[in-house]
């Protein structure tokens, strides 16, 4: 699915 | 990046130099929950380990570090410069009510069962409720200094500004990160009683807020 963890956020 | 991630960043960096301002030039720490400055040191500690592994961009690694410094800096103030101000019996929250279930948690539901990624989606969850002793103790003492509550605005906008960049990212990159997303949604729902009296008690120049 479309999740998946964002990698350049605070 | 875009323009809410870049507003969100600096509502928060905005929210954590009020507080740092106010406790340092008052050289009180009245009216702060210092548990729930500890938590923020260890959300930022465990989420910002990949600090020195993985690079991301100049702005990236800046703004882990000077969130961090001030986190530390802002503990440090509240429990060793100005620890005589501290009002420890009106920060009474149990935070090990906190950990633990996050803490749990963070092993269930997490995208990799991997000691950087539980880490990560402790840090992911802890930050959803750090808040809640600070909320806490206002409810307690029935009162908020204004300055206190322009740190709380600042701190609930940059959530809720992360919200719509995952809208926007979602939109644009056609994926979104759930646990981040459900989280940020549960701490943003936790200061909506507090935007409430913000926005008709403190804005409406009545200054210190005072809980009905």
């Amino acid at each position: 699915c479309h999740r998946r963890k964002v990698k350049d956020e605070l | 990046m875009n323009i809410f991630r870049l507003l969100g960043d600096m509502c928060h960096l905005v929210a954590i130099i009020i507080l740092f301002l106010k406790i340092w030039r008052s050289k009180s720490c009245a009216g702060i929950s210092g548990k729930s400055q500890v938590l923020f040191a260890l959300v930022f500690t465990t989420r910002y380990l990949d600090l020195f592994t993985s690079f991301i961009s100049v702005y990236n690694t800046v703004m882990k570090v000077v969130f961090l410094v001030l986190a530390y800096a802002t503990v440090y103030l509240i429990y060793l410069r100005f620890r005589s101000t501290y009002n420890s019996e009106s920060d009474s929250f149990r935070v090990e009510f906190l950990l633990v279930p996050v803490a749990g948690l963070s092993f269930l539901e997490n995208y990799a069962f991997a000691p950087l990624e539980i880490l990560w989606t402790f840090s992911i969850y802890l930050e959803s409720v750090a808040i809640l002793p600070q909320l806490f103790m206002i409810t307690k003492t029935g009162e908020a200094e204004s300055i206190t509550t322009h740190y709380l605005f600042f701190l609930g906008l940059y959530r809720a500004l992360y919200l719509a960049n995952w809208v926007w990212r979602y939109h644009t990159e056609g994926f979104f990160d759930q646990i981040a997303v459900v989280s940020g949604v549960v701490q943003t729902i936790f200061y909506c009683d507090f935007f409430y009296l913000y926005f008709t008690k403190v804005l409406r120049g009545s200054g210190k807020m005072t809980l009905p």
